[in-house]
């Protein structure tokens, strides 16, 4: 199911986003 | 986490997408983050998309904070 593709896609950039910004605010690498 | 230090995160993190205090976040804020975090200008679209349910191109803090949960607790555990 290309939706479904597309949506575990989305998860992952925003699991990445998130984490991005935790990480800057906390000062980790 | 507690409630209230995720809400004071996604606070946090709301404002510094919306740099200019507007109350929302545009597509042209969140390419702007592209040279503060490791997320391409691509990337950074994907999620604005991705947060921008309505699709109106504006990200509210309502908008930001689904997101937030979504994926603090959104996601499928086996």
């Amino acid at each position: 199911d290309p939706n479904m593709k597309a949506g575990a896609a989305n998860e992952g950039v925003l699991a990445n986003f998130f984490n991005s910004l935790l990480s800057k605010k906390t000062g980790a690498p | 986490m507690g409630q209230n230090t995720i809400l004071e995160k996604t606070y946090e993190f709301f404002q510094m997408c919306d740099i200019e205090n507007k109350g929302f976040i545009t597509r042209r804020d969140m390419q702007r983050l592209n040279s503060e975090l490791p997320l391409s200008a691509e990337e950074l679209e994907n999620v604005f998309d991705t947060l921008d349910s309505d699709g109106n191109g504006y990200l509210t803090l309502d908008e930001f904070s689904s997101g937030f949960s979504e994926f603090l607790f959104g996601r499928k555990i086996s």
